[in-house]
């Protein structure tokens, strides 16, 4: 599964997934990836969330939804709503993965809970980071 | 003025000892790093965050490395059925569609699902017809075949189980 979420000079975020589904997937199964709140979520009051993982979990988490209602209605920051939702809330469940989001401001966070994240980034000072998180 | 940032991820799953070669982990990083350029490009000459996140994505969808687009991985029937989602932050607009084969850049869609339809989210057979309305191209079986792929698929395709991006069993013979 491949995610970008961006905030633009104006202050404007957007975030898209994309993704292939499960090795060996039928019965028309669909993940979080295609589901906005769930793996994809954008709200210039908040944040923009492209999530990556085990999608059913993601689904029953409403992950990407979860971490701007945590910044709306709790006045929590990028890095802690995220960092609650992906270690504490998705983990309760069993759900392992991670997200990327981004704030108006231009704040980054990418937590994940799990092996092989291929992650980049480039922040507000121009700095760029290109990691794979084994 | 705002300050400009964009981040990419492409995959979630284990990747065990030894399975990533130097030479492979060059390969993820350049697409990686092409990506973000590209996408960081459109924002830079003040393009909004919508073409900033498609960019970057087209070229994730392109590559073989990750599990979107070109790079997707095997279904149960050894057919390839691709995800994609779009939101603009600044008025809550959204696409998406499920379910769809044959289409080189399912975030393309995605978009033109969230800015020429009046729905929101299309899946399979109608959602293929959509694009074929718009004149979408479709790409043939070969354009999604990869070795490693579809070895991947090989293995667990009897066991009734499924698997993460770059998830490769213990005792894998291509791990």
């Amino acid at each position: 599964t491949v995610g970008a979420v961006a905030c633009d000079f104006e202050g404007n975020l957007a975030a898209a997934t994309s993704t292939g589904g499960m090795t060996n997937k039928k019965f028309g199964r669909i993940g979080d990836s295609s589901m906005i709140g769930a793996g994809t979520y954008a709200n210039n009051k908040t944040c923009a969330v492209s999530c990556t993982g085990s999608g059913e979990f993601f689904i029953r988490a409403v992950v990407a939804y979860d971490v701007s209602c945590l910044m709306e209605f709790k006045g929590l920051s990028l890095k802690e709503a995220t960092e609650e939702v992906v270690q504490n809330r998705l983990l309760s469940i069993g759900g392992d993965g991670g997200l990327i989001a981004i704030d108006a401001e231009g704040n980054i966070a990418m937590p994940f809970n799990t092996e092989g994240m291929y992650r980049a980034s480039i922040d507000t000072q121009g700095n760029k980071n290109i990691a794979i998180y084994k | 003025m705002k300050k400009i940032a964009l981040a990419i991820h492409g995959g979630a799953g284990t990747l065990l000892k030894g399975m990533m070669t130097a030479e492979k982990e060059v390969s993820y990083k350049k697409t990686l790093e092409a990506a973000i350029t590209a996408g960081y490009n459109i924002l830079e000459h003040n393009g909004n965050s919508v073409d900033a996140v498609v960019e970057a994505l087209k070229l994730l969808e392109d590559s073989p490395l990750f599990n979107a687009g070109k790079g997707s991985v095997f279904t149960n029937a050894g057919t390839h059925e691709m995800d994609a989602a779009i939101m603009n932050g600044g008025n809550l607009e959204a696409g998406a569609v499920s379910l769809i084969s044959g289409i080189k850049n399912p975030v393309l869609l995605a978009k033109d699902i969230m800015e020429k339809s009046e729905h929101v989210f299309l899946a399979g057979t109608g959602a293929m017809d959509y694009a074929e309305l718009l004149g979408y191209k479709l790409e043939p079986e070969d354009y999604f075949y990869d070795e490693f792929r579809f070895q991947q698929w090989q293995e667990i395709k009897n066991s009734g189980n499924f698997q993460l991006d770059h998830s490769v069993k213990k005792d894998s013979k291509f791990g």
